[in-house]
């Protein structure tokens, strides 16, 4: 196909290759606007998704803390629970 | 451009992106 | 700049608009592989971000659970601490 083109290009007139090199040139703005449009939201989207990564991390920080309380507090109930038993029992006998 | 990406235009990204791809490469 | 470029289109012999076809035609290759690329790389990004946005859901919703199941125990706990209380009361008097 390219070689097919090279060879318009070769033998056609000034006329049909000014009309090309100014479709070539409309093309280019295109693509070079598109080009730029797209790394643009690109880079937005990263940016955004560096802001939720650090949102993660907050979360998973106060989510750990959270949960060792958690795990504390329940070692201090099962504790006071066993000590409520063994004076219940002392106190029977 | 500063937006906020919500679901609704992150399809809309997608669609954006997508039509970059599928678009007839710009072979003169 | 651009009447310039049309003038000298317009003025120009065919080996100099062959030539310029050329490397007009080199640079939309380019131009496209870098759009084309930058549109890959953003759908990237954005597939990396609903991931990640799926992922703070999830742990949002582990963190609310441990959160509440938090809040009940410090209740049961203070409930069963001022049981203990009033029972030693008693037993004094």
């Amino acid at each position: 196909e390219e070689d097919e083109y090279s060879r318009l290009v070769m033998e056609s007139s000034p006329e049909w290759l000014r009309a090309e090199l100014k479709r070539l040139a409309l093309e280019l703005g295109e693509t070079t606007r598109e080009k730029i449009q797209a790394a643009e939201y690109g880079l937005a989207v990263l940016e955004e998704k560096q802001q939720l990564k650090q949102r993660y991390d907050d979360l998973d920080g106060e989510y750990e803390s959270v949960r060792q309380e958690l795990e504390q507090l329940k070692e201090a109930f099962g504790q006071a629970y066993s000590n409520h038993k063994k004076v219940a029992a002392d106190g029977e006998s | 451009p500063q937006f906020r990406s919500t679901a609704a235009n992150e399809g809309v990204l997608a669609n954006f992106f997508n039509s970059l791809l599928s678009k007839k490469t710009g072979s003169p």
